[in-house]
């Protein structure tokens, strides 16, 4: 059975498209079959990877393409399927449909042979993230150390727990991430302080501030791969080993 | 006649609410009367200010209320109109409508008096981005130094000249600013070299990185009240004064 995961947040910058290249990259190389989908029409899993394809998700959700057409191996244990720009008009192409919210679901049911499938979100709660969390039985909430993205997380948990309870869909919270982390900076300590009380032991270990992690895209490597003995590769393959062993 | 501005960039996190809210508050510090129109269903201008209202621009797009219910007072000059998760759904209702990009437009012509409306958008390229491009005359574009944002700019521009041709509305990017500079990160420099050679001088000068700015909203106070001699300060009241004289 493939355990279906979101990373989803939508305030905007806040590590999504990092964290699910790299918990799917990490799982990958600790020897698990993993697809990454990109579910965001920006579609940075593609750019992370410097690659382009011509049949992507929204082809996917739009019956244009069956799974074997959008499916791309990029590192040995881990495939992505890629996203465009094309995702915003499919979003809109859905609205007029009926169970409109279970297209994805419904469009990645036939894919097996995976242990996890990892889907990076768009930084927006709309049809496209009800679709994902109608999908993913997990969710993953990457949270950069500010003030903004802090009270925008009431309104994420909010949005979930609709989902749960509307479409009685089971969906957990398996880990909220801090990101962009920094040890002498007193707003992180009170970040990551208010976020354990709030979500409790699901607050996993904090991604430190890195350049590493933003260099990395622009060299098309995982930070596995461009810095890996760095506090971004370190931090990573710890969050990893939580999803390992869960 | 008003001077419509939207500040807008689908890629997260690039410090569109922070320069909107310091470009409005620094044009009314400096004496003009501005409006400040939250179009993002996240509602961080509202968060910034500490402020809640029951009516928002959700209701106006909806007809359910009227300029003067929606439009609230928060600094000498300085008016806003706030936003909250509704304007999801509202996105959603206006889907069936016909000229549904140019909704916006219409519920804010009625409203005179300010030299300066300023509209904040969501991370996302939507029909209610659309509906920002087609009332705005002037767009900035904040920009981060990282290579997912740089990425990003293409399909930027690609979607505003498409409005600009397609709709025949006349719209000019009229400021490229790049945000969280550091002038110690080689990255920095280059990203803002490739902009300006992709731009011109349309690129304004940077916004530095500076934890001021970071700290602000959680106080509820722009960065001219909170740290007025910061490199956060300085650098904006450098841009108020570009829109000031243009
Ligand atoms: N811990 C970190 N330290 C330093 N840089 C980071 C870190 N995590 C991510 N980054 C960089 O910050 C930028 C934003 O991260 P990312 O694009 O993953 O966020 P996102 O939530 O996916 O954004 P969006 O909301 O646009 O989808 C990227 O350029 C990335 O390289
Ligand atoms: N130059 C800067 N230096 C340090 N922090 C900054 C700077 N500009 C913005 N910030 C902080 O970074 C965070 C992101 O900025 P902001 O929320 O304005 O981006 P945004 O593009 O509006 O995000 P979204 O895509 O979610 O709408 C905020 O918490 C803000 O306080
Ligand atoms: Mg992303
Ligand atoms: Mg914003």
């Amino acid at each position: 059975r493939t355990r279906r995961i979101a990373v989803i947040n939508h305030k905007g910058g806040t590590g999504k498209t990092t964290t699910a290249v790299h918990v799917a990259a990490g799982l990958a190389d600790a020897g698990h079959r993993v697809l990454l989908v990109d579910f965001d029409p920006q579609g940075n899993v593609g750019v992370w990877f410097g690659i382009e394809h011509e049949r992507t998700v929204a082809d996917l959700l739009l019956s244009r393409a069956e799974p074997r057409d959008v499916i791309l191996p990029v590192r040995p244990n881990l495939d992505v399927v890629l996203s465009d720009q094309t995702l915003g008009s499919a979003q809109e192409a859905l609205f007029h449909r009926t169970a409109n919210d279970e297209v994805l679901r419904t469009r990645l049911a036939p894919i097996s042979g995976y242990e996890f499938c990892i889907v990076d979100c768009a930084p927006s709660l709309n049809l496209l993230t009800r679709n994902a969390l109608l999908y993913a039985e997990e969710v993953i909430i990457p949270i950069s150390m500010e003030y903004l993205a802090l009270v925008g997380v009431r309104q994420l948990v909010e949005n979930i727990l609709s989902v749960r309870r509307g479409k009685r869909h089971d969906i957990e919270i398996s880990a909220v991430v801090p990101t962009f982390f920094s040890r002498q900076n007193k707003k992180s300590l009170e970040i990551v302080e208010s976020l354990r009380g709030y979500f409790g032991a699901v607050v996993s270990d904090p991604i430190r501030l890195n350049v590493k992690l933003s260099e990395a895209p622009s060299h098309g490597l995982t930070v596995f791969e461009y810095a890996p003995s760095s506090n971004g590769a370190r931090d990573y393959r710890k969050l990893v080993r939580r999803f390992e062993h869960a």
